[in-house]
């Protein structure tokens, strides 16, 4: 279902320049389950934003579907960000002016769904992060841990059949944690895609596949043995 | 050095009301190292962000320093604020347009420091937090690990005697958690007061007593039998 060829993306910053990717090659099947980790700096969210064709790689080619992503015009791009991957930013990047509620419907304006039928689909999907009574609050009214899900119930809002989660858990407890997880288990396990970035072992071990980023590079990709 | 009685804060939305903190009452010595915990939405940040006095209770006093909080002015809480307390915020609050470098020896600005010096120190800091090669980058050019180092290296360049740290290694790998834990440990053997909010049962180990919150109130109040 994604398929990548010797991805290199480089920043240019006046004279210097950063080497975020060197030369990312490989192959998610569907129905994957892969937990990405890697030192601070390694080039995940990088990856990642290449794979939510929410950014173009300096070279290299990425296949979504079969299809050439670099070939895409910007609809059926628009059409991909928003109907088949929900991506769960590491800063969230929620609305400020908007609600939860609001924030969290969003991305099913774009698919000409009914006001109300937006809404109460907001609502569900806010409950089962367990934000059923901070739905009015804006991004400045919640806690650190209820804006991350917030972002993770924007994400889910869609039924997106790939799901790209950068740093789901960091703001959150253990039990908060474990909630989120279970909640990607059964995306997971309804035949989704589930692409994860994390640091902690304790949520990498929930992935059956473990791909570790250094330095622009891919160290190792292995299968989680645990599982 | 801190002592908190029945602080309570709430938050007010049109006609429903949140009550962040309850009653929270504590005192806190010189030299001590807490570690704040629990769940998603139970009080940590507000607490923090009244200790750190970017905030003020609805009701309950804190003596900090045995001065009355609530009965200071404005010049003499910007000065506690810049000189006394270095507070690493849970979402970095970094400037957009200023460098990391920029970012960093803004605090130092308030001190009547020279320029140089200014960025010498800065420079100093941000080494120490692994990020000498990026210190020209802007908030938006650095990973979220990096940011959040930007983060802690500017709430330790005044030197300050009590670090208010919210979650400073959400977003790290291990190996990079661990040497923030370190520099986190000299100040705290320099004889200075340290107070970290985390979910990482890893992290609150290094803490010598473990505070835990629920629902805005003090679940529990315990040394830490490991240390
Ligand atoms: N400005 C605000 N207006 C209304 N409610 C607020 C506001 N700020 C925070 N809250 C609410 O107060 C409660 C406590 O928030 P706080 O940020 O202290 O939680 P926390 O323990 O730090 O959580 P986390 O672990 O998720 O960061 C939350 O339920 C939150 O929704
Ligand atoms: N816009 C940019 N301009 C210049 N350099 C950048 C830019 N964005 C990212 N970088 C650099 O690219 C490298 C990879 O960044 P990336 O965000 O992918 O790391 P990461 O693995 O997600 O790290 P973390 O675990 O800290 O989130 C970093 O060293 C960062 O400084
Ligand atoms: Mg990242
Ligand atoms: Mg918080």
């Amino acid at each position: 279902i994604i398929s990548v060829q010797n991805l290199q993306k480089i920043y240019i910053m006046g004279t210097t320049q950063v080497n975020a990717l060197q030369d990312i090659s490989l192959d998610i099947q569907k129905n994957e389950y892969v937990a990405l980790m890697g030192p601070s700096g390694s080039g995940k969210s990088t990856l990642m934003n290449l794979l939510g064709c929410l950014d173009t790689p300096t070279s290299g080619e990425y296949w979504l579907n079969g299809n050439q992503v670099s070939k895409m015009i910007d609809s059926e791009l628009a059409e991909i960000r928003n109907k088949e991957i929900g991506f769960v930013f590491q800063t969230f990047n929620l609305l400020p002016r908007l609600s939860a509620l609001e924030n969290v419907a969003l991305p099913l304006v774009y698919g000409g769904v009914s006001k109300k039928a937006r809404l109460d689909k907001a609502m569900e999907v806010l409950d089962e992060v367990g934000l059923g009574d901070r739905v009015d609050h804006r991004p400045n009214e919640l806690s650190g841990g209820q804006r991350q899900r917030v972002a993770i119930a924007r994400a889910l809002v869609n039924n997106p059949s790939i799901i790209l989660a950068d740093e789901p858990t960091g703001n959150l407890d253990t039990k908060t944690s474990m909630e989120i997880m279970e909640i990607l288990e059964k995306i997971h396990d309804a035949g989704n895609t589930v692409i994860l970035v994390t640091h902690e072992p304790d949520i990498s071990e929930h992935a059956h596949r473990i791909i570790r980023l250094r330095d622009g590079l891919i160290e190792t990709d292995e299968k989680n043995e645990n599982i």
